[in-house]
């Protein structure tokens, strides 16, 4: 038996919105520490890993450990079909090969029923080991999806570098190049329009912007983004969710032949 | 020209 009632819905509607273009079909986790999901693109390049606590639920019931098979574009379908403002409770039985979304109006008088088929699915676990990371950029994520929808207009590829001058995104294509450099700015009017930059080491990486693109789908989610970079380890590019957990996307650099 | 990597290379199954 499982039961877990969301009482800002819109999470997520925000969450599967943000990961249902990377990732196809994915096993959704249900466990007495949250609501989690971990999944690789088809091309296996990126990952993405979930997480909504337990404690984030209004009420979280979830009898035992469940691996749920979900499509993520037919969950899409049925979770646009929730207001924004809506309640929305997850249930299943055990043994079933369907999951049920319910959504409640605020003022309780539309409640509606949406059962969704689960699926097999043959999914690999990867187990992501603690890093030391060489720089940590946390900044705005509207700014992040900015640059990264600007660059993808000049190149395929961004070079992400930090140095004790600043982050710099590059790129550069057919029809020419581009720079962008954001410098730490911690002297702004709210914290969620701050630039912070920790460098313990300069480092310098390479990856797809077509991916780096897909990730800002999460914007809606959080107000800042975190990004981690170390020399020869995949990027990791997190949005925290409020109180709750996290959508965080992992991306192999692209590598010197 | 540079090579994409993939995530399994960093990371290992469990």
């Amino acid at each position: 038996m499982l039961e877990l009632r969301l009482v800002q819905g819109s999470l997520l509607k925000k969450v599967l919105e943000a990961i249902k273009d990377l990732v196809t079909d994915a096993n959704f986790d249900c466990s007495a520490t949250g609501f989690s999901l971990q999944a690789m693109d088809s091309s296996h390049v990126a990952l993405v890993a979930l997480l909504l606590r337990s404690e984030g639920f209004e009420h979280y019931r979830c009898d035992r450990n469940i691996s749920m098979g979900m499509n993520l574009n037919n969950m899409s379908k049925m979770l646009k079909c929730a207001g924004n403002d809506d309640i929305i409770t997850i249930k299943g039985d055990d043994g079933s090969d369907t999951i049920t979304f319910m959504f409640e109006s605020p003022t309780q008088d539309k409640i509606a029923d949406f059962e969704m088929k689960l699926m097999d699915i043959d999914s690999e676990h990867l187990g992501i080991p603690e890093a030391e990371y060489h720089a940590i950029v946390r900044m705005p994520s509207a700014e992040f999806s900015r640059i990264c929808k600007d660059l993808s207009s000049i190149g395929d590829t961004v070079v992400i570098s930090v140095t004790k001058e600043g982050v710099k995104f590059s790129t550069r294509g057919d029809i020419g190049a581009a720079n962008i450099v954001l410098r730490q700015n911690t002297t702004v009017d709210k914290p969620e329009e701050a630039t912070i930059i920790e460098m313990n080491e300069p480092v310098s990486l390479t990856f797809a912007l077509r991916y780096m693109n897909s990730f800002t789908k999460a914007t809606p989610l959080s107000s800042m983004v975190t990004i981690s970079l170390s020399s020869e380890l995949p990027v990791v590019v997190e949005y925290k969710i409020a109180e709750m957990g996290y959508v965080r996307f992992y991306l192999a650099p692209k590598i010197e032949e | 020209g540079s090579k994409q990597s993939m995530i399994t290379t960093f990371f290992n199954k469990i």
